[in-house]
């Protein structure tokens, strides 16, 4: 399984709709200081389901709604979509490709799509943990957080072998 | 201390010394559970020696080492457990350039089992990824993504 | 808040708007004082606006404008009162070449009045530096030092 | 006044005695991960007076002394000295050049001493106070903390204003 496609539309400073083709392989994303990049890393994890405002560098849910600029007005949602590839069938589903969407709007609430159906929440992560992918996990490292794993107390430690077992 | 545990901390403890002697060059690192006996306390410590220095438990170690230290034993868990994708910002920025090109020898060997998308200003980096994007912030305060052929950039 | 203070904060925020403005090529920063009647809780809050973007209290800034926002309060105090002696560890790490080129024009300017002794592993931050001192480890995994030359580093 | 003569002896790696020659321009310190160049950041900190163990990124006064090799026996004395330049008299001493040495021993014991002569701490503390170098000053900056000063409180960046008054 992989990331194949990333699109993000209102969310944080991407207004417009972009999006990303991701290979299997490895992807590199370069751009000045505060271009946007790190906000690439907080959609991923917020398309994953993230409740954590911390870990996306956010104080309250709206924060990640494209709140304006000198010369463009605010927007009302923020809305994430990252299309999996699946033809090695990692996920126990029977479809190639699987989509994951997430909408924030101004008013507070989330919705959660899977390959555009409504779920919840708790469908998004158990999928993800059927993918291996576990919300606090190693495979994430944030700007800044580059010796987090040694910064971790003891017993932290002990749960990222729990979460490898 | 449940068995399956014992078995992966001891998987992870083997893997984190192979991969930080592989970016260290040299050296030796262990994993040492400590307080195993009173289950919510045990925890993990860390004890390195990097090469020709004495051995520390981490306290000692400059910039660039501990960054590198976190890269080898979060690639240990990768290789042992791997997560489908990985997102990595800026990890590369204390590293100085024979540890960039290191770290990348690795990714590559876990990029087989794994997708990698790296956030860097680096361009011994830049040069190693498959795939560029460019992301930019237009005059109106918004960012834009394009797709970049390596070739525009060594230039 | 006695009136010494208050001249010096007024000085320090003229000047942080004027090498917040050098740094990232326009937009606007601020020190607002907040509490000030209550002499042991008084504090000073950011309010920094960078080019085209909305007006934020810093929590949205990436990484690299943080460090950008913290170098220019730095260089408004080191020219309202400035020491005699600077010492940065990679205060670069995290900035394009861009801004590590606008940095370096105003630690130009700085350098009438203080010395400056600048750690970094970036190339143009070395090349724009008046003495260069390479530091190695030895066999022994002791530190040596060698002055080196800008023309041997270059090539 | 500039920093002109950096002379190390057992402090941290700097096991042999090494010497930096300073202009009053810029100088660029480089070097491999690892090498000891943080520690030359700690070596000019620690022979100012500096006494919070933290900033130095040690844990007790031994810390700093050299703690040997494979191949190298430890040492029981660190010894760090600068040579000031005072050429411009910003230093309000009939000297055109002040050193000052700090020396650190096994047992916990500091010295200190002025152009050769033992002075106690505060002695070291008032010249440099003098001189307009304060102990946590805001032209120190250290690794990992370039944006140290929007990090902290607001009631700290007052202590900062109130410095530079
Ligand atoms: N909700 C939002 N609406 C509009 N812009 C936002 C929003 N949230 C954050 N931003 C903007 O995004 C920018 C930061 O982007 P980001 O942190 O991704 O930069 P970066 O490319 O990682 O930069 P660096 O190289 O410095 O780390 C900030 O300038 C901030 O103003
Ligand atoms: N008392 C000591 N005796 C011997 N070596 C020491 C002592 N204290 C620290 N060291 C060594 O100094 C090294 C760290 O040096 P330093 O932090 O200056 O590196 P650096 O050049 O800044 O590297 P980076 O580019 O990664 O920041 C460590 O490897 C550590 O083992
Ligand atoms: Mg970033
Ligand atoms: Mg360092």
């Amino acid at each position: 399984m992989y990331l194949r496609k990333l699109s993000l539309h209102g969310f944080k400073a991407f207004a417009g709709t972009q999006e990303f083709d991701f290979t299997s392989g490895t992807t590199a994303i370069i751009g000045p200081n505060g271009s946007g990049k790190s906000n690439v890393a907080d959609a991923i994890r917020w398309v994953f389901g993230e409740q954590s405002n911390k870990n996306i560098r956010a104080k309250k849910t709206e924060d990640v709604i494209f709140f304006g600029s000198d010369t463009r007005r605010s927007m009302g949602l923020a809305e994430v979509t990252v299309v999996l590839d699946n033809e090695d069938k990692w996920l126990p589903l029977d479809f190639a490709e699987v989509s994951i969407t997430r909408r924030a709007h101004r008013s507070g609430d989330n919705e959660y799509l899977i390959n555009g159906k409504k779920v919840r929440h708790g469908d998004v992560l158990a999928l993800l943990n059927k993918a291996n992918m576990h919300q606090n996990s190693y495979a994430f490292v944030s700007q800044g957080l580059a010796d987090k794993i040694i910064e971790l107390k003891p017993f932290e430690r002990r749960t990222l072998i729990e979460e490898a077992a | 201390i449940t068995e399956k545990f014992s078995t992966t901390f001891d998987l992870v403890n083997d893997k984190f010394n192979y991969f930080f002697r592989e970016v260290f060059d040299g050296g030796s690192a262990e994993l040492k559970l400590i307080n195993a006996e009173q289950k919510s306390d045990a925890g993990i410590e860390i004890i390195v020696k990097p090469p020709g220095k004495r051995l520390s438990n981490l306290s000692a170690l400059s910039g660039g080492e501990r960054a590198m230290t976190s890269v080898a034993l979060m690639f240990a868990l990768m290789s042992v457990n791997p997560s489908p994708i990985c997102v990595l910002d800026e990890v590369d920025a204390a590293l100085d350039d024979a540890n960039i090109k290191r770290f990348l020898r690795i990714l590559n060997e876990l990029s087989q089992k794994s997708q990698f998308i790296v956030i860097t200003h680096n361009r011994i980096t830049v040069q190693d990824a498959e795939t560029v994007y460019g992301v930019s912030m237009e005059q109106d305060a918004t960012s834009t993504v394009l797709s970049l052929k390596i070739k525009d950039l060594v230039n």
